[in-house]
């Protein structure tokens, strides 16, 4: 989610911090195109969370850390005929066509999850083992 | 032995050095995405004892393709020392959502108390989840192998506080002298005390005769207790399964 003071000097401060491939693409000037932005098309992007650089190997035991994806861009299903479009999907797009300027695009939907197991430490050493179902995104609408 | 990392897909993540408040910031998230109120602080955070040993192998086992648990299976069961995993262990891991270990508090000594003949284990489970429902619970001992080869029965009670010196008998095993390895025994009828007390300290004696109802001592058949090596501790497992779907809090 994001704040609602999240100000466009902010916006392209935040973006030179993360060299992502699309992002380090676009112009970093005060005159940011969000419109060029928008219509990049969607892109995927991994995510790697680790749990040693957090600084928690104290407690957790296993795994070191996980991967998922995130994308961002506009997403291009349901209309590429290979895409795996969720129904809500569709229906967005629809209303979008008929309605353009009231209603947006549909944004990307997990459409395959997958869970982790995580072994930690509780505050009084007993060791827990945890599924946690539907930690990562291994689909979405477009990828 | 991180795959990602042997394998170089980590170089393509983007990789930035978190400054102090955000690094608490996404501390935080990730602590509410795994369901937790604060980030432990375990004081002893060992991995070499018995108990985080097994929960490793799960931990293993639980990462192993459906197709290959099989063989990986096999494979723990023809090393020469006893895995601490064993078939039920499968079963139960495949239906549980939790997996909980507890290491015992306090044995009484048997070395200084020549006629107890039986061996007192406690354990402390004030931390078992509100809401799961326990599936299995089972305590784990380990027997050494002793020079006669004889046969016993080894009994596990349930010491009821209610009731003064009142015991409840849960589970009992034919072992014999020459035998070695993880004993496992049921433990699942005490979760009823668990439910009803959250704050539960488990107190729970182990019982050896020989077929001719003579009480032994436990250490005299093998059984390794609290002055044994810090790998072949007992502990108790538990299986847990969810009741309810996980929500995050909004904050």
């Amino acid at each position: 989610s994001t704040s609602g003071h999240w100000h466009q000097e902010d916006q392209a401060m935040e973006m030179k911090d993360y060299p992502l491939s699309n992002i380090t693409e676009i112009s970093m000037s005060s005159s940011l195109d969000e419109q060029h932005f928008l219509k990049q098309p969607c892109q995927k992007h991994e995510l790697y969370v680790s749990f040693r650089d957090l600084g928690w190997q104290d407690w957790i035991i296993a795994p070191e850390g996980y991967a998922a994806f995130y994308c961002d861009g506009e997403c291009a299903f349901p209309l590429n005929s290979y895409m795996n479009a969720t129904n809500h999907a569709i229906v967005q797009t629809l209303v979008h066509f008929i309605y353009p300027e009231i209603v947006p695009k549909p944004c990307c939907t997990p459409t395959e999850l997958q869970g982790i197991p995580v072994l930690y430490f509780d505050d009084n050493s007993n060791v827990l083992l945890k599924k946690y179902r539907n930690m990562v995104v291994k689909a979405c609408g477009c990828h | 032995s991180d795959p990602i990392l042997e394998h170089g897909i980590h170089s393509s993540f983007a990789q930035r050095k978190l400054r102090g408040r955000e690094r608490r910031e996404i501390q935080k998230e990730i602590l509410s995405v795994l369901g937790l109120s604060h980030r432990p602080r375990p004081h002893l955070h060992e991995k070499d004892t018995s108990a985080p040993m097994f929960m490793i192998d799960l931990y293993n086992l639980m990462n192993v393709q459906d197709e290959q648990m099989f063989s990986f299976f096999k494979h723990v069961h023809t090393d020469d020392e006893p895995s601490l995993v064993g078939h039920q262990e499968t079963y139960l891991l495949a239906d549980a959502d939790l997996v909980m270990s507890f290491a015992n508090l306090f044995e009484n000594d048997t070395e200084v108390c020549h006629q107890c003949y039986r061996k007192e284990l406690r354990f402390d489970l004030v931390d078992i989840p509100v809401g799961d429902q326990l599936t299995a619970a089972e305590l784990r001992i380990y027997k050494d192998q002793i020079p006669y080869n004889e046969t016993y029965q080894l009994s596990v009670y349930q010491v009821m506080e209610a009731y003064t010196n009142k015991l409840l008998k849960l589970d009992t095993q034919i072992i014999c002298g020459s035998d070695f390895g993880w004993l496992t025994l049921d433990v699942t009828e005490t979760s009823n005390a668990w439910v009803v007390n959250p704050k539960y300290s488990l107190a729970l004696q182990l019982m050896v005769e020989t077929m001719g109802n003579k009480s032994i001592q436990p250490r005299f058949v093998g059984l390794v207790g609290q002055s044994g090596p810090q790998e072949k501790q007992p502990f108790i497992v538990a299986f847990f399964k969810s009741k309810t779907i996980h929500l995050r809090r909004a904050r």
